[in-house]
């Protein structure tokens, strides 16, 4: 049995001996480049769905930026305005308001990840409507949260128990801007402004402890930025010198930790006092003009 | 069938490209408002 299939390259009368499977040949070879063109655009699909991919990667990631600065720019004004108007309620509505927009914003970028197809153009209203409360109800993110942390510390002070005046003797000029009931407390709670106000943004609470009415719980939050109160002006909301005893359960850890603090206002002025006493004696001019004004006062007194 | 599936996929990632860059340019707007409105 021969194996032949006179399918020999060689010889030259081998396209003759092929007159009409050459239509066939042809025929797969076309199939063959279909397949090759097939493939040529799949390929450039890929390569097309890979430019794509990366393209969105960076606009999330330049729309996380955009996100975040525009949050921090938020909170910003929002910490001008508050500034602005310093109400101690609306001070502490936010908070619960934060907890809930961060959860929010932790959701945000899950909804751009969900790979929603919107082909139909008729939804773009609607679409863009979607999209802005999407980005208005990721207001306040974490990054704000401490942007905006104020130093906080509470300060106990005894206090005579008829005495409803609600008065903290810090040594600080305050002003008093609203007294409120509180649930928690059957004392009423006063709000204090730092004297120096707006340019100092300390505010105080003041309210009489739920557990022991013999003590006055004052909470201050912020720094003041100016020196201890002038010794020159007084009110009924200010003393010089005055030392409170304070139990500080922020940093004690349920310790109660008794600590005296020492008002430093007195120690400043005595220093300033000090210090202008020895530049004065320092001064020859001055001495002799005060040991001339003593010794005439001295003649005058051994006159008369 | 590869390709119509690959088309598919083309079509609903350039979607989402829209999306992102419809998101991104209000997202700007509004960060350029509130810049005015520190200014």
């Amino acid at each position: 049995i021969s194996l032949d299939l006179n399918t020999n390259p060689f010889d030259r009368n081998f396209p003759d001996k092929l007159p009409k499977k050459e239509v066939k040949v042809s025929t797969s070879a076309d199939l063959e480049r279909k397949w090759l063109v097939k493939d040529e655009s799949a390929s450039e699909l890929r390569e097309e769905l890979n430019r794509v991919n990366s393209e969105n990667k960076k606009l999330t990631e330049m729309l996380a930026t955009v996100c975040e600065k525009y949050y921090a720019l938020h909170s910003h004004l929002e910490k001008l305005q508050s500034r602005q108007s310093p109400e101690m309620d609306q001070t502490e509505q936010p908070t619960k308001k934060r907890k809930q927009d961060t959860d929010e914003l932790l959701g945000f970028p899950i909804g751009l990840g969900s790979g929603k197809t919107e082909n139909s153009s008729s939804n773009e209203d609607h679409h863009q409507h979607e999209q802005k409360n999407q980005l208005l109800s990721c207001k306040r993110p974490v990054v704000t949260d401490s942007f905006n942390k104020a130093k906080i510390s509470t300060v106990y002070v005894p206090a005579d128990s008829s005495d409803t005046s609600l008065t903290v003797k810090d040594g600080y000029q305050w002003r008093k801007y609203g007294q409120k009931v509180t649930r928690d407390n059957p004392s009423p709670r006063a709000y204090f402004r730092c004297s120096f106000a707006p340019s100092c943004p300390v505010k105080k609470k003041v309210q009489r402890s739920a557990e022991d009415p013999s003590l006055l719980v004052a909470t201050y939050e912020g720094t003041h930025n100016h020196l201890g109160p002038n010794a020159f002006e007084g009110d009924a909301t200010s003393q010089v010198g005055s030392s409170t005893v304070t139990l500080d359960l922020v940093n004690g850890g349920g310790g109660h930790r008794l600590a005296l603090e020492k008002n430093e206002r007195g120690t400043m002025q005595d220093v300033l006092v000090q210090q202008m006493a020895s530049s004065l004696t320092k001064d020859s001019k001055f001495t002799a003009a005060l040991a001339a004004a003593i010794s005439g006062r001295l003649l005058e007194q051994s006159r008369t | 069938s590869t390709t119509s599936a690959l088309v598919d996929e083309l079509k609903r990632v350039n979607a989402e490209n829209k999306k992102l860059t419809e998101m991104l340019t209000l997202m700007c707007d509004n960060y350029n408002v509130l810049r005015k409105q520190l200014m």
